[in-house]
């Protein structure tokens, strides 16, 4: 007959039923061997002070050892009853139950290969999430450096504004037209001296 | 129907075995086996069986506190009865460990490693949409670059123009 | 024989709540 080791009530009492049953049948024949004894020594002792008695104490062990086997015979068969509901209705976790520290196992048991899928997934989304830190990382390195470029640009820009602004504040509204007008007018303004030149030449041959 | 609790169950079961075993030992059967004392001293035999029948009964029960006692019993079976109760439901055998502790750690550790792989999924998301935006940001704010250089480039070469126009008046200008 | 039993039940009951403490440490220290 195999032996139920009973380990998953040992993992619950801390201690294997069928020991803790050893462990009562054992101080339960302790008690009944003193409590025989003790009786055996008060009888011896009462027939002491009885006198001219003619029950040795032989005979008495005997009446003792009597009685004994008969007890012990009962209470081993009784025991037995008893251990095997103990074993049965006490001590014991039914099948249907799952101790506290297990209940992890009441949902999906894991395969080797599940498993170890689980655990790639998560090294896969471990160096995902890292790329993607070292994508946000540079993104916001990029915005920063925009930021001192675009500064830059609008640095330069203002600098042409306030260019365009002095000539405005100086009456020129585009630059280009006024140079072009100026072009204009100067050549004008040769025109008018070569003349002016040309006619004193004239005058003064006359 | 009721479930008796096992504390209960148990003292029933010793009880029980006691008044079996006390049954067993009879007075009879006592008187028998000391037959001669007892036609001696019949009602001194009485008190000696009596007093047997009561010590036997209070070492046992002594006994049976101590185990109580002693490993705190009364709470463990207490407490056994109550995730029995939790339990009750289920019909079909629960799982029992498999032998393999690798196998059973597997299914012990799944629930935590599930957690951290949603977390991360969670993360990366999240993580992924924050850097959907800084990229937009990166790609408006290359545009906004893109859009002052042609800006400062119209401006340059506005001002670049008037190179010739410079150099014309200075032509001019110079003329003798 | 009885002892080996209690042995391996008290692992059983105590080993993977402790090899969890340890994963989820090291999960933990991973994340951070």
């Amino acid at each position: 007959m195999s032996v139920d080791p009973m380990t998953y009530e040992a993992q619950f009492f801390g201690f294997t039923p069928q020991t803790c049953m050893l462990r009562i049948y054992i101080a339960f024949q302790d008690y009944l061997f003193e409590v025989m004894q003790a009786v055996e020594q008060v009888i011896l002792k009462k027939l002491d002070s009885i006198s001219d008695c003619d029950i040795s104490p032989v005979q008495i062990r005997k009446c003792t050892e009597k009685f004994l086997s008969f007890m012990k015979g009962r209470f081993d068969n009784l025991f037995g009853k008893m251990e095997q509901l103990f074993l049965q209705l006490i001590l014991r976790i039914p099948p249907n139950i799952l101790l506290p520290e297990d209940k992890s196992q009441e949902t999906h048991s894991y395969s080797e290969e599940e498993f170890q899928l689980l655990q790639k997934e998560i090294e896969q989304l471990q160096r995902k999430y890292k790329t993607e830190l070292c994508a946000k990382q540079a993104l916001l390195a990029e915005l920063e450096e925009q930021k001192i470029v675009q500064a830059k640009l609008k640095q330069t820009l203002t600098l042409f504004d306030e260019l365009t602004n002095v000539g405005r504040d100086h009456g020129i509204s585009d630059f280009r037209e006024s140079l072009v007008s100026l072009v204009q007018n100067s050549r004008k303004l040769q025109n008018i001296r070569d003349n002016i030149e040309k006619e004193g030449e004239r005058l003064k041959t006359s | 129907g009721t479930t008796i609790s096992r504390v209960k169950l148990l003292d029933t079961m010793v009880d029980t075995f006691l008044q079996k075993l006390i049954a067993a030992g009879s007075y009879q059967r006592f008187t028998d086996c000391y037959k001669r004392f007892y036609q001696l001293q019949p009602e001194m035999t009485q008190r000696i069986y009596d007093k047997f029948i009561t010590q036997l009964q209070t070492s046992i029960w002594e006994e049976i506190s101590e185990i109580k006692q002693e490993g705190n019993l009364e709470a463990i079976l207490n407490s056994l009865d109550k995730i029995v109760e939790e339990g009750r439901d289920r019909k079909e055998p629960a799982w029992r460990p498999s032998g393999i502790p690798e196998a059973d750690l597997r299914s012990t550790m799944a629930p935590y490693l599930l957690q951290q792989r949603d977390a991360l999924q969670r993360r990366v998301q999240k993580q992924e949409a924050e850097n959907r935006q800084l990229a937009d940001a990166v790609l408006a704010g290359r545009r906004q670059v893109e859009e002052l250089q042609l800006q400062i480039q119209a401006w340059q070469q506005a001002w670049q123009a008037l190179h010739g126009e410079q150099r014309e008046l200075a032509a001019v200008l110079r003329e003798p | 024989f009885d002892e080996i039993i209690v042995d391996i039940a008290m692992k059983r009951k105590q080993y993977p709540r402790k090899i969890l403490e340890c994963v989820i440490k090291t999960i933990k220290a991973k994340q951070e």
